[in-house]
């Protein structure tokens, strides 16, 4: 464990927390998309399927448990919820699943470490995650609206995602035999589409005057 | 020294 993974889990793990508890604090999940919600949902599903099998540290346990937890809890809130479900805009969130969901099944059957169901999630997980905010990005886009959109949460995923970048570099030149592609290209992807998120998100801020951040 | 098994990563 190296100061850039700690730093990465904890921006990665306050971005859900953030959220989750933005929603349960002002009962809205206005400009939230509940499809991008979703996908992350089922990327920490299916990336956790060893949660029970491999023992890794007791804190790889903990934060695999919050991560499934708060995931599906924001999930459940935008769903469920009676009073926050009303304010989730079904007609804007629009982005089909399948233009997701289809090509990292696909990808993850023939690009792999080993073809294994446990591997093959695995790396269905890692696609799936480099692609889960395309939702957001195109409810973003079509809404321009970003006061919902917490500054804090797009501010945390990005400093997650280029952590873990700075991990992978650190730990590629200290660790023997650290090599990994597919988390690598996926990770790289994924941070590339957050830049656009994040473009937009600096591109209304700059124009839009004034973006409240919550206190 | 051989990769360690599973995925120590979040």
């Amino acid at each position: 464990m190296n100061i850039f993974r700690l730093a990465g889990d904890m921006t990665h793990l306050a971005s859900v927390l953030v959220l989750l508890l933005k929603i349960h604090t002002i009962k809205s999940c206005a400009g939230i998309s509940l499809k991008t919600q979703e996908l992350y949902a089922i990327v920490f599903a299916t990336r956790y399927l060893d949660i029970f099998t491999d023992f890794i540290s007791l804190y790889n346990t903990i934060m695999k448990l919050i991560f499934l937890g708060s995931s599906f809890s924001i999930v459940w809130y935008i769903r469920q919820h009676k009073i926050v479900r009303r304010s989730y805009d079904k007609d804007q969130d629009t982005f089909r699943y399948v233009f997701i969901v289809l090509p990292c099944i696909f990808l993850a059957l023939i690009i792999n470490e080993k073809f294994t169901f446990k591997e093959v999630m695995w790396t269905f997980s890692l696609y799936l995650e480099a692609v889960a905010i395309l939702p957001q990005l195109v409810l973003l886009q079509r809404t321009r609206n970003i006061d919902n959109l917490t500054g804090q949460y797009v501010f945390l995923l990005g400093a997650y995602r280029a952590l873990y970048i700075l991990n992978w570099i650190y730990r590629y030149f200290t660790e023997p035999h650290y090599i990994h592609w597919i988390p690598w290209i996926a990770g790289i992807v994924q941070t590339l589409l957050y830049g656009d998120f994040f473009y937009y998100y600096f591109h209304s801020w700059k124009n839009n005057k004034k973006l409240q951040l919550p206190a | 020294k051989e990769q360690p098994q599973g995925h120590d990563e979040l």
